[in-house]
């Protein structure tokens, strides 16, 4: 990639257990303008896929972007994501860098 | 950098 295109990485969670078991920080208008993933919890669906990491950023969410979106609404992107019945996995696309 | 001290920080939220 080049010096002003950070690298990113697509992540597929798969629905494997009944939460998704992140926590973000951050949005729009914030210290942190796009959420941050801050924990990760054992045994939720973010966990068993091993991909996702503490510290990563979160760029989009199934294809939408978390930019100019404030925490909440990132929030409720994020957990309506994981609530569908469309859909059996989450794509996030994230960066290591902030 | 001025603008950046004066934003708040951010609710944590569990998903």
């Amino acid at each position: 990639p080049g010096l002003l295109e950070p690298t990113s990485t697509l992540v597929r969670v798969a629905k494997s257990a009944s939460t998704l078991g992140i926590a973000i920080e951050g949005g729009a208008n914030t210290r942190q303008p796009l959420p941050r993933i801050v924990t990760i919890q054992r045994g939720g669906s973010a966990h068993n896929c091993g991909q996702l990491k503490v510290g990563q950023v979160i760029l989009e969410v199934n294809g939408a972007t978390m930019r100019g979106r404030e925490h909440r609404d990132a929030a409720r992107l994020i957990a309506e994501a994981f609530k569908t019945k469309e859909r059996d996995h989450v794509d996030f696309l994230v960066t290591e860098f902030n | 950098r001025e603008k950046r001290l004066t934003l708040p920080p951010s609710e944590i939220t569990l998903l």
